[in-house]
């Protein structure tokens, strides 16, 4: 019987590469965050042989480890929040209560073994003008949301003190078991308490920054030559 | 693209030779954001003596590798030369977009070759 046909040169490239298969491209190009290309740019060593200045004599970086963001790591995805286009474009500003959010993320890319080392949560809020003298300052809640079900317990509460910058949230040993392999997607419920009552904030947008490492694509680091 | 093979001749020593994979030949350009490809090489040429003899700074050469040519030059029936493999490799970084519309970027160990060897 005939074994199965070989892959051709590609095919066999992308396999070496550990992809099922060739991505289609970006349905519509989106802006590659600063934070990836910062990360490419350190990692990569011929971009950093190119520009010299990027790796100190003598440094070599060590082989499965994310250096900037500290965590054992060989594959860093940046995951967009698919409910983004639901959300109401414009803070507001209510009598009662400010509004929850559902954001979802699509983690089906993510093999069953690779280990998470890092789920950082990056939001991005505009604030509705607070009244003159109200106090500064928010609480970001994040839960679990099942779709038909609702909003599971609060997993993660969080002080944030200005919505100017990004708010950063680890959601690794909070809304995600430690050594627990990716789910196929993460679904959260969020919400922004104000101190002052009445001005409520819009999330803007929302992401994921996921680190794992692949142990397939990793080599025991190398025996010194005795 | 690829540095043509060679035949006989003193350039024929074991060494690495170059080879650019471009993406673009691929088809990937659509989809890998960076780099445009990358510098892997490959390793040819012989391993008779003295190439099996590395020059300074060259990786030590294996006792084993120099015996078989040493026997492959008196008596070259007997044992074929060492061939002519990476000796040391390193890493590369692909940053893509993926179907579910992700930025990834991903590390790959070993993936250049910087020196070749005869084992």
């Amino acid at each position: 019987a005939r074994g199965p046909t070989a892959p051709g040169p590609a095919a066999a490239l992308l396999q070496a590469l550990g992809l099922r298969d060739a991505p289609r491209g970006a349905p519509k190009p989106r802006p590659v965050p600063p934070l990836m290309w910062r990360l490419f740019r350190r990692r990569d060593p011929q971009e950093a042989r190119a520009k010299l200045r990027w790796t100190p004599p003598g440094a070599t970086l060590r082989p499965c480890h994310v250096e900037e963001l500290g965590v054992a790591g060989n594959i860093v995805r940046h995951i967009p929040d698919r409910g983004a286009q639901a959300r109401t474009p414009k803070p507001t500003m209510t009598a009662g209560q400010c509004p929850e959010w559902t954001i979802d993320f699509d983690l089906s890319a993510v093999e069953p073994a690779e280990l998470p080392s890092r789920a950082r949560l990056e939001l991005r809020f505009e604030a509705a003008e607070a009244k003159a003298g109200a106090a500064p300052g928010w609480e970001l809640s994040v839960a679990p949301a099942v779709e038909g079900v609702g909003t599971g317990p609060v997993l993660l509460r969080q002080a944030v003190a200005a919505l100017e910058t990004p708010v950063h949230a680890e959601l690794l040993g909070a809304a995600w078991a430690w050594n627990a392999s990716a789910p196929r997607s993460l679904c959260l419920a969020l919400a922004l308490r104000p101190q002052a009552p009445g001005a409520c904030a819009h999330l803007a947008e929302a992401s994921l920054l996921l680190v794992t490492l692949d142990p397939r694509l990793c080599h025991p680091l190398a025996r010194p030559r005795r | 693209e690829a540095e043509p093979a060679v035949g006989g001749g003193p350039s024929s020593a074991c060494r690495a030779r170059r080879l650019y994979v471009s993406f673009r030949e691929v088809g990937w350009h659509r989809w890998v954001i960076a780099p445009r490809g990358f510098l892997a090489n490959y390793c040819q040429g012989q391993c008779s003596l003295p190439a099996t003899l590395p020059g300074p700074g060259g990786p030590p050469a294996l006792n084993h590798a120099v015996l078989r040519a040493l026997m492959h030059s008196a008596v070259p029936s007997a044992a074929g030369l060492p061939c002519c493999v990476p000796a040391r490799l390193s890493p590369i970084s692909v940053l893509f977009f993926d179907n579910s519309d992700n930025v990834v970027l991903r590390h790959y160990e070993d993936m250049v070759v910087d020196e070749c060897g005869c084992r």
